[in-house]
């Protein structure tokens, strides 16, 4: 969740 | 990746080629915001910097290197050869404060206080607002091109996807992200008006036209 869960969305 | 966020994707890619085939054809930007479309090349830049730091797929690497160019192709056309199509006094938002807003907000909200991180939250922030200058133009002219109303409701299709994604994966993943979802539902609200209009007009073949 939040800043840890990887980015992977446009 | 769910079949609700990749529509949400293509449609953000539809909105996109809308917007240039509708420049190609007319040889005009009229009825666009400039400044709706400089917020999304920095909405871009700032969100995509983990191209560098973060491999996702070869699909996320494309559409990212896909929505920063094709946002700087757009300012582009705006500014040089569609330059005497663009009209100034329409596209009259005030924009420092969407800039600055979304910066004070950026820097209460975010995860964590490193610079990626920071301007993440910043341009998820600035997307939300971004399409204000549009929708404030169309109100101001009270009317638009069909094709432009095409553009504007696949870039609000794609952000109501987006909620619909978010509501999957918190089902299935267990994954929720409180910036960027409730950013994402102030954005798809402000399309409220827009839609309402254009499907009680525009998919009913009438013009798009404010009551």
């Amino acid at each position: 969740m939040g800043a840890d869960a990887p980015k992977d969305e446009l | 990746m769910n079949i609700f966020r990749l529509v949400a994707d293509l449609m953000h890619l539809g909105s996109i080629l809308i917007l240039l085939l509708k420049m190609f054809t007319s040889r005009s930007c009229a009825g666009i915001s400039f400044k709706t479309q400089a917020l999304y090349l920095i909405v871009f830049v700032t969100r995509y910097l983990d191209l560098f730091t973060h491999f996702v797929s070869v699909y996320n690497t494309f559409m990212k290197i896909f929505f920063i160019s094709s946002a700087g192709y757009i300012l582009y056309m705006m500014r040089v050869p569609l330059k005497d199509t663009y009209n100034k006094h329409l596209d009259a938002f005030r924009w420092e404060f969407l800039l600055g807003g979304a910066g004070v907000l950026a820097l209460v909200f975010t995860h964590k206080y490193t610079v990626i991180e920071t301007l993440w939250t910043y341009s998820i922030f600035l997307e939300m607002m971004a399409i204000l200058p549009q929708l404030l133009q169309l109100q101001r002219t009270g009317e638009a091109e069909t094709i432009t109303t095409h553009y504007l409701f696949a870039l609000g299709a794609y952000r109501a996807l987006y909620i619909v994604n978010w509501i999957y994966r918190y089902e299935t993943e267990h994954h929720v992200d409180a910036i960027s979802t409730m950013a994402g539902i102030v954005q798809t609200a402000l399309y409220c008006d827009f839609f309402y209009v254009y499907f009680t007009r525009v998919l009913k073949g009438k013009r798009f036209k404010l009551p």
